[in-house]
């Protein structure tokens, strides 16, 4: 199963993770 | 062959122009055949089966049946005295973590579909501070900017965010509650993004395009905050000591999203704001992963549509061969708004977990039997009575949403 974000963010939104990176609920994706 | 294979000297050759030439028109046609995409009378993308022989080859199984299967045998009540050993072997086999479940005696699971649908312990997952956190355990494929409304699946190869997401019609508003205002959506004009190196699919092919589906309204009850995301409370905001209990909920939600709940009735119109840009991120849930997810942020989701498909195989391995995987599938688009403008959350079925379970929408229901309706329409539901402050569902960040079951 996948789950795909889509979402509007201001132009300085950095994602904080890596392709291939595991994550877990909670843990920080990105932030402005 | 040892000799021949150290001791033949290597000599090189020019190859003449034409040669060269005649492979780089070659790989151009490639390319180009690969980026062609097929529209209808309407102009909308004709969602296919593209890729090598053996995604063909898949495409001709019964996938949705093998999957009801799958979930049908996976429901089965196992022996008591099995359940630790079998478990702990799939445990072992997937990489679960026994130690932070809830309950934690595995005789307590009376399958293996109940042990994969299992919850976590209070505390296991701390949620960060930041204004986007995962929704699920798993591995990020790929993330990045929508460029052109195409979303990028893997390398090279993409799909169009309409197709992913749907798109609204122009007079053609969705059916809500006469006593509510319409709610809106951010409509993208180009449709498409991306999907794991590469390749990209479009906005309405994983959301839908309204012109292609049916609304209905959904009016559940709001669930109670879950302790994921149980953050927000009047000690947190002062101002929420005046709200009444019955609004706690939406008022917390208001405030995380920064906005007054009077004020959050609109989304932005049919582009995104000045100094804003469409954002995508895909997340791979593995057969041993929690298998719950939660909402990655303060928001609202307004409505969902519900795309019955496929259910091929989301794998990173058939996610770089099957073009269009994600917008094949059966999925569950979910969308609102944050508060810097729209948001949506795409939970895409697969084979062995085909069924997508939305905590406040207890209409929804995922692959069914019989014969699925062509590839890009959708049914809708809207959530606008879910709460009248908000105009929509309200979710706290890491509030439990749903989840995935197998088959």
């Amino acid at each position: 199963s996948t789950i795909v974000l889509v979402f509007e963010a201001p132009n300085d939104f950095e994602f904080a993770v890596e392709a291939g990176q595991k994550v877990r609920v909670g843990q920080k994706l990105g932030d402005v | 062959l040892l000799n021949a294979w150290t001791e033949t000297p290597v000599k090189w050759y020019p190859i003449p122009i034409a040669v060269g030439a005649l492979v780089l028109v070659a790989i151009q046609y490639r390319k180009k055949a690969r980026k062609e995409v097929h529209v209808d009378a309407d102009g909308n993308e004709i969602i296919r089966l593209k890729g090598p022989w053996q995604v063909h080859v898949l495409g001709a199984l019964p996938l949705r049946n093998m999957s009801r299967l799958w979930g049908y045998v996976n429901s089965l009540e196992l022996p008591v005295w099995f359940r630790p050993y079998g478990f702990r072997i799939y445990a072992a086999a997937f990489g679960c973590n026994l130690d932070e479940i809830e309950p934690a005696d595995l005789k307590s699971y009376p399958s293996l579909g109940a042990f994969f649908y299992r919850r976590l312990k209070d505390g296991a997952r701390p949620v960060a501070d930041a204004v986007l956190v995962s929704p699920a355990d798993g591995k990020i494929l790929h993330f990045g900017t929508i460029k052109d409304l195409r979303v990028e699946q893997v390398k090279g190869i993409t799909y169009s965010l309409d197709a992913l997401l749907g798109v609204e019609r122009p007079g053609t508003p969705p059916p809500v509650p006469a006593h509510m205002p319409a709610p809106s959506i951010p409509v993208v004009d180009d449709h498409e993004f991306a999907n794991v190196n590469g390749i990209e699919y479009t906005l309405d092919q994983l959301i839908g395009a309204s012109s292609s589906g049916t609304s209905t309204p959904v009016s559940d009850t709001p669930p109670a905050p879950k302790k994921f995301g149980e953050r927000i409370d009047a000690s947190v905001v002062p101002e929420l000591a005046d709200v009444p209990e019955a609004l706690r909920h939406d008022a917390s939600v208001a405030a995380e999203m920064g906005v007054r709940p009077a004020l959050t009735r609109s989304t932005s119109g049919t582009t995104v704001k000045p100094g804003h840009s469409l954002f995508f991120s895909v997340i791979y849930l593995a057969p041993g992963d929690y298998h719950r997810f939660h909402s990655p942020t303060a928001w609202v989701v307004e409505k969902r549509r519900h795309f019955v498909g496929e259910l091929f195989s989301v794998s990173p391995y058939i996610a770089k061969r099957l073009e269009n995987l994600f917008v094949l599938n059966e999925r569950v688009a979910l969308l609102g708004r944050w508060k810097y403008g729209f948001f949506g959350m795409v939970p895409v079925g697969a084979t062995n977990v085909g069924s997508i379970k939305v905590n406040f929408d207890q209409a929804l229901r995922t692959n069914v039997r019989g014969r699925p309706p062509p590839l890009g329409t959708y049914t809708e539901a809207v959530y606008s009575a879910a709460s009248t402050l908000l105009n929509g569902q309200p979710l706290m960040a890491a509030q439990e949403m749903g989840g995935f079951c197998l088959g």
